[in-house]
């Protein structure tokens, strides 16, 4: 479970834009 | 240069571009019980960004299903309730039939976009936090 939500995470993260 | 806070209220993408607007705006949202429509807009994008390559094709069928089992699958759920019947099951079957695609999500992620263009996003802006913020 742990595991499937660090993969959502790491999806949802990749989307945010980069601090500026 | 125009502060940021004043660029949040432009609009919800520049809200989106923004990583303390970002971070407002889902405390807002956390309050308000809804910040699921905000993690699925972005799980959305996140998938969609993904690059076509093989090791990433079994991080896509595994990722399409969690996003579709833990926002869409469940009807009672803040994103499930704001997507069309007739998306969420396209989404369904594209995940059954492992039809995985970059763009199965769009569309939901439109619909979920507009209510938040519509509703989430001017409250926000007329909300406590954001005004105490500025």
């Amino acid at each position: 479970i742990d595991s499937e939500d660090d993969l959502l995470q790491e999806c949802i993260s990749s989307a945010m834009p980069k601090k500026k | 240069p125009t502060p940021p806070y004043l660029k949040w209220a432009e609009s919800l993408h520049s809200l989106l571009d923004d990583q303390d607007g970002i971070q407002l705006f889902r405390t807002f949202l956390k309050q308000e019980e809804c910040a699921d429509m905000l993690d699925f807009w972005f799980a959305c994008s996140g998938f969609r960004k993904l690059e076509a390559n093989e090791i990433n094709e079994e991080k896509k069928v595994k990722l399409s299903k969690l996003i579709y089992k833990k926002y869409i699958l469940d009807n009672n759920g803040i994103v499930s309730r704001q997507i069309k019947p007739a998306t969420k099951s396209f989404i369904r079957d594209c995940v059954m039939k492992l039809h995985i695609d970059p763009a199965m999500f769009d569309q939901a992620q439109t619909e979920i976009q507009t209510m938040m263009e519509e509703n989430t996003y001017p409250l926000f802006l007329k909300s406590d936090i954001y005004l105490e913020y500025t």
